[in-house]
């Protein structure tokens, strides 16, 4: 464990809880694309599946089962809890473009070819592209909270200090996962125009973020 | 590979 992935690890708890709370306290999920927080809810569950196979360390065991639990409450909350306020029109990314390619390339390109390591690596794929149906939300509207930007930005953040994980276990103990870096790499560059708009809007402006 | 081993990042 190093500086930069506890970092990473609690920017995106923080980023969860945010938008968890964000729906509680306001009873909406307005602007809010339910489609990625199922995407991620996949992530988690075909990621942690070795939850109760394997034992790494108390801080891991403990990390998946807040984040699995988290990430299905918001899901709950979405299309049960508060769903009549869910704008589903505006959530209309068609994951099929997603789940698709993900799924073909996990069975293309993996460590093994074992069930678990295609779902572990199917979860690191789809990972780069799940927050795609939330951006591509906020292009359609032109606008989003801020609090939501501020989601976005920490949720963003952590997949950056991740990069910066790998390189320090690159060269402290030579570890290199090609398939994570890769794949981070690409979801960190998702995030780029969001960062820089996060930057000159919204910590600028202090209100909407609304698209040029 | 020995990533394949044991995931041990979230």
């Amino acid at each position: 464990m190093n500086i930069f992935r506890l970092a990473g690890d609690v920017c995106h708890l923080v980023a969860i809880i945010i938008l968890l709370l964000k729906i509680w306290r306001s009873r909406s999920c307005a602007g809010i694309s339910g489609k990625s927080q199922v995407l991620f809810a996949i992530v988690f569950t075909t990621r942690y599946l070795d939850l109760f196979t394997v034992f790494i360390s108390p801080y891991n065991t403990i990390m998946k089962v807040v984040f699995l639990a988290l990430s299905y409450a918001t899901v709950y909350l979405i299309y049960m809890r508060f769903r009549n306020t869910f704008n589903s029109e505006n959530d209309s990314f068609r994951l099929e473009f997603l789940l698709v390619p993900v799924i073909g390339l996990s069975f293309l390109e993996n460590y093994a070819f074992t069930p678990l390591e295609i779902l572990w690596t199917f979860s690191i794929f789809l990972e780069s592209v799940a927050i795609m149906p939330q951006l591509f939300m906020i292009t359609k509207t032109g606008e989003a909270e801020s609090i939501t930007t501020h989601y976005l930005f920490f949720l963003g953040l952590y997949r950056a200090l991740y990069i910066a994980n790998w390189v320090w276990r690159y060269h402290t103990e030579g570890f290199f996962d090609q398939i994570a870096v890769v794949s981070g790499v690409v979801q960190t560059i998702f995030y780029i125009d969001f960062f820089y708009l996060y930057v000159t809007k919204v910590l600028r402006g202090r209100g909407k973020m609304t698209l040029p | 590979t020995d990533e394949a081993a044991n995931h041990d990042e979230l």
